[in-house]
């Protein structure tokens, strides 16, 4: 997945 | 990962480790076999907690946190959805279920129709999103979700006459968790490029707005030493 549409907050 | 975010996750895990060492002492005082003075007290007064902000949190995080085995971003980040989600449907649990703890929940003071919260969150999500996938609207959904998801606390804490020290403890790092996030989210837009969440940051904004009166409340009985009251 590219970091850009993954969601790395919580 | 920044300091400011780290604050806020570790304020976040504080506010949900309050609420079950409130649950916790809620279980453990009905044990004993003469009530203490304590206990009676925390088994007469409603807790104090809203069991539709609860039930609201765990849909939040079940519709935030649908990616956990598909996108793996680290091990802290896996870890704490983990938390995050056995936590709150573990404390929706404990208040709808538990033998004991249930009997403090105050459902006639805790009246708010969390359902027309949901609704307007939905279509919100289905129109304004950054994609119209069924993870994004719902990952939107959750933004919106979580901005409103207090509104049952606090309504029932200005019903509550004496707030405990817990329950107001727990509102108040709820509420710091999200500021945190914003100083997190302007750390981030300056230091990274193409880092922009208009959705993000306006519903965080929108959370951390909603808990200003509660705040004010906060630090002012925190100020002159007295018992936290909003006013009804």
């Amino acid at each position: 997945t590219d970091q850009e549409s993954a969601h790395d907050e919580l | 990962m920044n300091i400011f975010r780290l604050a806020g996750d570790m304020t976040h895990l504080m506010s949900v480790l309050v609420l079950l060492l409130k649950i916790h002492t809620i279980k453990s005082c009905a044990g004993k076999s003469y009530p203490c003075s304590l206990c009676f007290i925390l088994l007469e007064s409603s807790s104090g907690i809203s069991l539709k902000t609860q039930e609201l949190y765990a849909l939040v995080f079940a519709t935030r946190y649908l990616d956990i085995f598909t996108d793996f971003i680290s091990v802290y980040n896996t870890i704490m959805k983990l938390i995050f989600l056995g936590s709150s449907f573990s404390i929706v649990w404990y208040i709808r279920r538990h033998k004991i703890v249930r009997r403090s929940y105050d459902k006639d003071q805790d009246t708010f129709r969390h359902f027309f919260l949901v609704l307007p969150c939905l279509l919100l999500a289905l129109i304004i999103n950054e994609k119209f996938t069924f993870k994004e609207v719902l990952w939107t959904f959750s933004l919106y979700l979580e901005a409103v998801a207090i509104l049952p606390q606090l309504i029932l804490l200005q019903r509550t006459r004496n707030i405990d020290n817990l329950t107001g403890q727990y509102v108040f790092l709820l509420g710091a968790y999200r500021a945190l996030y914003i100083l997190n989210w302007i750390y981030r837009y300056f230091t990274e490029p193409h880092y922009v969440h208009w959705i993000t940051w306006i519903s965080g904004l929108v959370q951390t707005l909603l808990y200003a009166d509660f705040f004010y409340y906060y630090f002012s009985s925190l100020k002159n030493n007295v018992k936290l009251k909003l006013p009804a």
